[in-house]
């Protein structure tokens, strides 16, 4: 199991960190770094160590993740998160609200994102997001038309006001 | 191995049976503040196995059974299934020993109907499928009466937790960390401390 | 500052749970109680209790603050808040991104109570919300023509896309 | 007593001066994920007096001085001022004694010129102040500079953090939990624990 995690680890922080990585897709270049801690000894055990990460956006110089933004955190929050994914894919995601923090221009790149794994599971969006919305190949509307009773309406994307509300169904 | 379709009744604000399917690549979940998006992630959480009620937004696992509105009732029982498809995929077959394909062959012949379209397992491809259960969907349903008794199922046969756990072994399916995000807890993951974060590497390891 | 405190429960109480109070004002109807926590004895020490809050939107029958969803959380901390504004009015309040989690009806329902508290004080509001941002009397840009480097440019209505994004600030 | 204006130089990502004008009842601050819309709220908690790099989203206090971007060298300083609005508000007066009312009235006619629509305050009507500052305006400013030393401003004199405690006590202005919602914090003012709701409570008493 200790070759085990190296191996994993070794792939994700390439999938997050490297060249052709998440983080920079997400953030169109900058850069990021994942690596095992050292203990006080300056010593790396495997089975024992957590995990740090950098982030920086392009052509800025945060001094840790404290300093990056809502949105910037969301992204390389995403970012790590798909680079597990691309090491260890898994039939399904759901992400419910992820997009909630994004602008549009970054929730254009999440999308953009999430179609490259396609090949390898599918995905289930909960959004407001009208962008995001675009995005997907079908949406289903979850709404009240008898108060407190969750019923499920088709919806097609014609069905979607500019800012994200389902019109006319009739919610409670 | 994909997701087919998720069937809810009695589950949260879920009173009447309800039947998502997810046969598109990415599907989308929309709908006003308070209408039951999340609690669909909760029923597919629920399902697989999720043992504590505070990770599904209650206070006892009872909480999860619909209970009432201005005008209904209570309900007696959550019920969600959670289907998956679960294809032959043929693959190379180690050389098996002439007695063993006997068996083998007449054993598949014998207990499902296999699509028209896939082959019949002839003994050089071994019929694979993700689950090892040997049938083209598999429907795992976890039950919830308001007396606390609960079941799960597979395939309608009454199964075990351990037998759903096993199911979905080594298959990337289960309620760990990386592949559902719930509401508010993307930001989280950067939040977390050092140890915390390694919690997420050890499922995916 | 006993009686104070007491004094000030009481008036945040009818100002948030009370029959025109902002719980009902932002649900639409429902009900909601905010109380002083007994102790194991069943008695109130003011000076130490904690407060409990209990919100049930209309046609619901919530089993506890945990089992509301993401928007309707949003929704009840910002009655309290309101409550506890009206109760001890503020020269500003600062809100940022509040409306991150709520539909558009709840955005709209959030900007029209705000309105009602203009004549005590002025609120600085961000937001990606196109909804809200419509609701503000005028609006400040905050972008980064210079990567890294922040400024401040004027916004007008018409510069706002459907979405909410700035057209044209040529952010970096 | 309103807010007037936020003047910014060299804190966190304003490495220029920046001016936002607080004007009208609804001021809207909108912008791409990332440019310093939340560095701005960093900045009011900063100038009213928070001491804690962590609520300021740091690691040390220096890191609010602008560190550098690619084409720009770190700052030496960060300045902030915020302006507030102290008119004259002309209120009933509770009858004051011969003596001092005449001193009184010499006082306020030297110190700083009145606007002229304010009338010069009559015997009857004591000029009051939301601020205990005799001028229109109140400038409140803080900087801090690379070699740790900082300073305290009210209009321009030197000050310390207790002069600043003390201008707004009771007038509802300071960082407290009530009035500055930062991004993020909204729906925890509910999951918080019955024991810190009361901390919120306390502050507005
Ligand atoms: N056992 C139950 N019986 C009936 N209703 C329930 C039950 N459990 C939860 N609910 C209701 O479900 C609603 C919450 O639904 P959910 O969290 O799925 O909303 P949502 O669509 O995700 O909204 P948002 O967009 O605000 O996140 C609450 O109003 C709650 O009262
Ligand atoms: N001392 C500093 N010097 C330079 N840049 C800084 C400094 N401190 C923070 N920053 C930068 O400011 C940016 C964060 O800005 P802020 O949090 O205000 O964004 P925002 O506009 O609120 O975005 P969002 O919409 O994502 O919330 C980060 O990219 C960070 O690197
Ligand atoms: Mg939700
Ligand atoms: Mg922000």
């Amino acid at each position: 199991s200790r070759t085990r995690f190296i191996e994993t680890f070794e792939q994700v922080k390439e999938n997050f960190a490297g060249e052709q990585g998440m983080f920079r897709k997400l953030f169109g270049g900058g850069r990021a770094e994942l690596e095992l801690e050292t203990d006080e000894n300056g010593n790396i055990d495997v089975l024992e160590s957590g995990i740090s990460i950098r982030a920086k956006p392009p052509g800025k110089e945060p001094r840790g993740l404290s300093q990056l933004s809502g949105g910037e955190k969301t992204m390389t929050a995403v970012a790590l998160l798909m680079a597990i994914f691309k090491s260890r894919p898994s039939p399904y995601a759901i992400l419910d609200e992820v997009d909630a923090a994004l602008d549009e221009a970054n929730t254009e790149r999440f999308i953009n994102v999430i179609k490259g794994f396609l090949d390898k599971s599918h995905f289930i969006v909960i959004t407001h997001h009208k962008r995001t919305m675009m995005g997907c190949d079908t949406l289903y509307g979850i709404t009240m038309q008898e108060r407190g009773v969750s019923t499920r309406v088709s919806v097609d994307m014609k069905d979607v006001g500019a800012d994200g509300t389902l019109l006319d169904t009739g919610a409670a | 191995m994909r997701l087919a379709k998720l069937t809810l009744a009695g589950f949260k604000s879920f009173a009447d049976k309800t039947e998502i399917p997810f046969n598109e690549p990415i599907v989308g979940i929309v709908g006003p503040n308070g209408c039951g998006k999340s609690n669909v992630v909760d029923a597919i959480k629920w399902v697989l196995g999720d043992q504590s009620p505070k990770s599904l937004r209650g206070g006892a696992m009872l909480d999860v059974i619909f209970n009432g509105s201005a005008k209904r009732k209570p309900a007696g029982m959550a019920s969600v299934t959670l289907t998956f498809d679960n294809p032959v995929v043929a693959s190379e077959a180690p050389a098996l020993n002439e007695a063993e394909q006997d068996s083998d062959a007449q054993v598949s012949e014998g207990s499902t109907p296999q699509d028209s379209e896939s082959p019949i397992p002839t003994p050089q491809a071994r019929a694979q499928r993700a689950l090892p259960v040997d049938t083209d969907q598999v429907a795992v349903t976890r039950q919830l009466y308001r007396d606390g008794t609960s079941e799960y199922l597979i395939n309608n046969q009454r199964a075990r937790l351990r037998d759903i756990k096993e199911l979905f072994m080594d298959t990337g399916v289960g309620t760990d960390a990386y592949s559902i995000i719930e509401q508010g807890k993307v930001a989280r993951m950067l939040e977390a401390n050092a140890a915390e974060r390694r919690q997420i590497f050890e499922e995916a390891a």
